[in-house]
């Protein structure tokens, strides 16, 4: 795991620190920084070049209150309406599964159920619930996750699952497309007198004029 | 595309979570922009495991939920500036900061409109303080505003002030963003519309040659 986290690594550099001044201190450590969550990543066989890690996976270890902003592009990918369906029902979730290389988007039906497979076979794996797995894509438009690729990879994924910051970054950099940077941050700052850790993980370079709701 | 994960172990009911969050992602990945192309897939989920045994947030005017919400700001907006930075293409982050309009969300549109502009892009790209297309790009924005208080400013060098163009050492300012280029650092752009109470933030980058080249290769 740790020879894989290294090679993981050498694909993309950190991002240089942009964090907004103010009464938080910077930590080590991205979406793993808070308690109760890991993280891993790893090359699953899902881009069309190389072999930069390409699937990451969080967890929390307990049911976490989920929210959601997703893109307002009426072609929404299958990912989104999934998540979108997913969180109107529920209110908790356990589980992120993100994939790198194939959008999902513009699939129709038969990308729509490739999501649920994957979901699926998370689930499975650790024993939750479809609902409590969430499913982000990003990649080449107009093609289909390969869902091989992707199941198979899976049981090795979970394996590699860890609270600590190399989990983090790993997943960090299977996130990437042309990104040449990985971003990643975590803060603890105090909240009502307690010591409280919010970190988070993000890609992207292209295609990027959000518009989120 | 851009994609987000966030996680805390802070304890916070449902609903103000949910309303946290997407305050949040208006004043971070809302407001950045590469290339004006909107993502089937753009995505935040956001975690909230409730470990930290800190007490339950479920009003967002606490002071708790104050606390909460300005770190969640700070972490996406830290990573949402990393994604504008790292825009294909980029050699320098673009940082544009609005004050004097009626409202947040009246600052917030102008900021990014100007962040939008393909010319501006180009004009930053270019190592040229091209003090016009900014100003064009604030007055398309759809805000009314009025331009006799119009005050536009390239880092320290004021550009336009009471909506005239003002003499500045063009070389300088021409420095400023080479500065900029040459060590992928940020080039702030300044605007004031008025005397209102409404600020707000939009990051990009400039556009170069290598945009079209890496985009004309990745194909769908």
């Amino acid at each position: 795991a740790s020879s894989s986290v290294e090679e993981s690594l050498k694909y993309v550099p950190a991002a240089p620190i942009l964090l907004p001044e103010g009464p938080w201190t910077q930590i080590p450590g991205g979406v793993t920084a808070a308690n109760g969550f890991k993280a891993a990543g790893m090359y699953g066989g899902l881009r069309a070049k190389g072999e930069k890690p390409d699937l990451a996976l969080v967890t929390c270890d307990v049911d976490a209150i989920a929210a959601g902003a997703f893109t307002r592009n009426v072609v929404a990918a299958a990912p989104v309406i999934y998540c979108k369906h997913t969180l109107d029902k529920s209110q908790t979730a356990r589980a992120v599964l993100i994939n790198a290389g194939q959008a999902n988007a513009a699939t129709g039906d038969a990308g729509y159920q490739d999501v649920i497979e994957c979901a699926s076979a998370v689930a499975k794996l650790l024993q939750l619930r479809l609902e409590e797995v969430l499913i982000e894509s990003t990649g080449v438009i107009g093609q289909r996750i390969k869902k091989d690729a992707l199941l198979n990879s899976l049981p090795r994924l979970v394996s590699l699952l860890s609270s600590n910051v190399e989990g983090a970054d790993s997943a960090a950099v299977a996130i990437t497309t042309t990104d040449l940077v990985r971003k990643t941050v975590a803060v603890e700052t105090e909240v009502g007198g307690r010591q409280v850790r919010i970190g988070g993980m993000a890609k992207g370079s292209g295609m990027i004029h959000p518009n989120m709701a | 595309t851009m994609l987000g994960v966030i996680t805390t172990d802070a304890l916070v009911t449902s609903d103000i979570w949910r309303k946290m969050v997407q305050i949040a992602v208006n004043r971070s990945f809302n407001q950045i922009t590469v290339d004006g192309d909107t993502s089937t897939n753009d995505t935040v989920i956001a975690l909230a495991s409730g470990v930290s045994g800190s007490s339950r947030i479920s009003s967002l005017e606490s002071h708790e939920a104050k606390q909460l919400q300005a770190c969640l700001d700070a972490v996406m907006q830290g990573l949402a500036k990393s994604v504008a930075w790292d825009g294909e293409g980029a050699t320098c982050l673009i940082e544009v900061t609005v004050t004097g309009a009626t409202s947040e969300a009246e600052a917030a549109k102008i900021a990014r409109s100007v962040a939008s502009s393909s010319l501006v892009k180009a004009a930053v790209y270019g190592r040229d303080p091209n003090w016009g297309r900014i100003a064009c790009a604030v007055g398309y924005a759809g805000t009314p505003f009025h331009l006799n208080e119009l005050q536009i400013s390239l880092g320290d060098i004021l550009l336009m002030d009471g909506g005239q163009p003002l003499p500045f050492d063009r070389a300088a300012a021409s420095a400023h963003l080479w500065m900029a280029g040459e060590t992928h650092g940020t080039v702030e752009i300044l605007v004031t519309v008025g005397k209102g109470q409404g600020s707000g933030k939009a990051w990009g980058c400039d556009l170069s040659y290598d945009y079209v080249k890496i985009n004309a290769e990745y194909t769908t």
